[in-house]
């Protein structure tokens, strides 16, 4: 509770109308900002407790869960550079839902399994868009590709899915069109 | 390639030979319709003492030195990939403006995912930047919708206000309504409504008929005068203007079927599931 608590407090005070409505000065921008990652920072570790809760009684802890939270411009070091990785999702709507996971990875070819561990998805992988690749960042992109998959979740309820990297190959598995047109 | 053109199961998007787009299909109904898009720019109202215009627009108002935003020409077309699950065309219109058109195979919209900035302000002109989609032919009547806070659809209707006598002065920024979940417009000679959802709290408008214009970024030189105290010129650490990456989702479909789409859509939208990773080194299998 205390520590959701402190994202809750952060969210409280950004109601006020200036962060609302962004008319706050720049040095209140920075301290909202800092304010809302330290409460997200401490909800995660909410996330662990509960993941840890949902395991059987007597078996271990839940794996430690990472967060990634540039995927909007596909950042994420936790998914460019590995091999074998388990995604959770969590699904805060009443129903089921169908939700598109895109990962920033650096290989071309992954094998996905639902939540069963045997059965297999589709994924698509895709280089990050060339609008995504201009985006300056403090250090170099690691992942240029994306692996997609369509992930099902049950209301109020969560899956892991489990993304493998395949042997190292360069034939990409969609079909490229590349045209630049001048206008 | 000669097949300029997306799908899925539901939707398709057509792009010119040059790479812009030019009609959207609704696959389920075989509802087509000529759509359009441009990023255009507003110069910001620095404002004039002298003149009794001392209005700047800023980080309280929005205030454009002309009616008539300069449009951002396409760059280039930065080509199509196509998956099995998604198929995406990527769009670069200036250095500080590219776009991602995006349409999943289960998905009922085209997923527009939009990147400006940093705004360049070496001119020293401050900008407003907006994305406009246009319908060509259709017949909104000078009415849109928005809703209050993903609740109340609330009808819009150009330079009118249902409660008093209005006198329009400002004949862009008067006629900006806020679009918290989204904005639409229905023809309803033609039974068509466009609806744009977005995922950030954004204004919105059209001023002319089949148009949905939505304002994206805004770098601003001058304050406004209204307690802030500093202009609406947001840099990152390194003094750098940002850049602010953001998503519509575009429906098409006719006004009776657009709300069964727009608000499941919206709640996905709104309530996406959160992802969290591990890497144990075992099999999928010793996992579960």
């Amino acid at each position: 509770k205390e520590q959701l608590n402190i994202l809750a407090s952060a969210l409280g005070t950004a109601q006020h109308h200036d962060a609302i409505t962004g008319t706050e000065k720049q040095a209140v921008v920075f301290d909202y900002e800092e304010r809302l990652a330290n409460g997200v920072n401490q909800v995660q570790n909410v996330v662990q407790d509960v993941y840890n809760k949902l395991m059987p009684k007597g078996g271990a802890a839940a794996p430690e869960q990472l967060f990634c939270t540039q995927l909007n411009i596909s950042l994420c070091s936790v998914t460019a550079n590995l091999t074998n990785l388990q995604v959770t999702l969590y699904n805060p709507l009443a129903r089921e839902a169908k939700y598109y996971v895109r990962l920033p990875v650096s290989g071309t070819k992954y094998t996905v399994y639902q939540s069963d561990g045997k059965t297999t998805v589709q994924n698509d992988v895709l280089p990050i868009s060339p609008g995504t690749a201009q985006i300056p960042l403090p250090t170099n992109r690691t992942a240029h590709f994306e692996v997609v998959f369509l992930a099902s979740v049950p209301a109020l309820g969560f899956s892991t899915y489990f993304v493998r990297r395949q042997s190292t190959s360069n034939v990409l598995r969609f079909q490229r069109e590349y045209y630049r047109t001048q206008v | 390639s000669t097949d300029n053109s997306i799908k899925g199961k539901y939707v398709r998007l057509d792009f010119s030979a040059s790479g812009e787009v030019s009609s959207m299909t609704n696959l389920k109904t075989g509802l087509k319709v000529p759509l359009s898009q441009n990023f255009f720019y507003y110069e910001g109202m620095t404002g004039n003492n002298t003149k009794g215009e001392f209005q700047a627009s800023g980080a309280y108002i929005f205030r454009p030195q002309k009616n008539e935003p300069t449009k951002l020409s396409l760059k280039f077309f930065a080509g199509i990939q196509r998956g099995v699950l998604v198929q995406e065309a990527y769009q670069q219109v200036t250095n500080w403006v590219s776009q991602v058109y995006r349409i999943y195979e289960d998905k009922p919209y085209v997923e527009v995912e939009w990147t400006v900035g940093p705004v360049p302000v070496a001119d020293h002109i401050g900008k407003e930047v907006i994305t406009r989609y246009h319908l060509d032919g259709f017949e909104n009547k000078k009415t849109f919708y928005t809703d209050a806070n993903g609740r109340e659809i609330l009808e819009r209707v150009l330079n009118y206000r249902p409660t008093w006598q209005l006198k329009q002065t400002e004949p862009v920024a008067g006629n900006y309504y806020p679009v918290n979940s989204f904005i639409s417009i229905k023809d309803t000679k033609k039974n068509v409504q466009f609806t744009v959802l977005v995922d950030r709290a954004q204004g919105g408008t059209s001023l002319n008929e089949g148009d949905v214009e939505l304002m994206l970024h805004r770098r601003l030189l001058v304050d406004d005068g209204k307690g802030v105290g500093e202009a609406l010129d947001e840099r990152d650490i390194d003094g750098k203007g940002l850049v602010t990456r953001g998503t519509h989702y575009l429906l098409l479909d006719s006004i009776e079927n657009s709300s069964r789409l727009y608000r499941p859509t919206a709640q996905d939208i709104f309530l996406t599931p959160a992802i969290s990773f591990s890497t144990a080194e075992v099999s999928p299998v010793q996992y579960v």
